[in-house]
C-alpha cells in the first residue's frame, strides 16, 4: 500500500 | 535508505546531541523553549506508536528511542532539575503551545491518507512538528543574546527537514507511487518557517558577527 513506505522514515 | 535521509537523520540526531550537550554540561537552558520541547516530545509520542509493534530496521528502532528518549530527558531538565530550571525563562516562553495542537488535530482528522487511529496520529505529528519550532523562534526573538549553541541547536533542527525535503524528490524520481502530498508540504512549511532564522543565521557566519534577530 502506498502510505506503507513512509514509515520507513522517522 | 538514501544519502539525504541519512544526512537528514544525523542532522537531527546531531541538534539532539548539542541541545543535550547544553543542558547537561553547562547545566543552562538558557535561550531555549521548552514549550517547543514539550511538542516535540509530543510529536515523536505521537509518530512512533508503532516503534514496538511494527520492526522496520535496527536503526529505525535505535534513532526512534534516542529521539524519544532524549526529547522527553530535555523536558524533565527544564521542568524537573534544580539547577537547570532555574535558568529557565519562562516569562518569555508564552508561546500558547497548546493552541497550536488543537488546529493540528483537527486538520489530522480532515486530512489524512488513512482514517485509522494509527495513520490519525502519525499525522497529527507530522502537521504539530512543522509548527513545534514556533515558540522556540519567538523566544529567539524576545531574548537578545542567542548563544552559538542554541543559534546551532535551531540551525541543525531547521537544516534535517530541508534535506528529508532532498530526500522525498529523490524518492519520488526512483521509487513507483512515491506521491505523498501530506507529507511535502508540512515538511516545506516546516522548512519555510526557518527561512528567515537561515537567513540571519548565515549573514551572522558571513559577517563573523553575533547572531542577532530583528524583533
Amino acid at each position: 500500500e502506498a502510505y506503507t513506505d513512509l514509515k520507513d522514515e522517522l | 535508505m538514501n544519502i539525504f535521509r541519512l544526512a537528514g537523520d544525523m542532522t537531527h540526531l546531531f541538534s539532539v546531541l548539542v541541545l543535550l550537550l547544553k543542558i547537561h554540561t553547562i547545566k543552562s537552558c538558557a535561550g531555549i523553549s521548552l514549550k517547543t520541547q514539550e511538542l516535540y516530545a509530543i510529536v515523536f509520542a505521537t509518530r512512533y506508536l508503532d516503534i514496538f509493534t511494527n520492526y522496520i530496521s535496527l536503526y529505525n528502532t535505535i534513532m526512534k528511542l534516542i529521539f524519544l528518549g532524549s526529547s522527553f530527558s530535555i523536558v524533565w531538565y527544564m521542568r524537573r532539575h534544580k539547577i537547570v530550571r532555574r535558568s529557565y525563562d519562562k516569562d518569555q516562553d508564552t508561546f500558547r503551545h497548546y493552541f497550536l495542537m488543537l488546529p493540528c488535530l483537527i486538520l489530522a482528522l480532515i486530512i489524512n491518507e488513512k482514517f485509522t487511529f494509527r495513520e490519525v496520529m502519525w499525522t497529527f505529528s507530522l502537521y504539530l512538528e512543522a509548527v513545534a519550532i514556533l515558540p522556540q523562534l519567538v523566544l529567539l526573538q524576545r531574548t537578545r543574546n542567542i548563544d552559538n549553541l542554541t543559534g546551532q541547536y535551531v540551525f541543525l533542527l531547521g537544516a534535517y527537514r530541508a534535506f528529508y525535503i532532498l530526500n522525498w524528490i529523490y524518492r519520488y524520481f526512483t521509487e513507483e507511487h512515491f506521491v505523498h502530498w501530506i507529507t511535502w508540504i508540512s515538511g516545506l512549511v516546516q522548512t519555510l518557517l526557518y527561512a528567515d532564522f537561515f537567513y540571519y543565521y548565515f549573514q551572522s557566519w558571513k559577517n563573523n558577527v553575533k547572531l542577532e534577530l530583528p524583533a
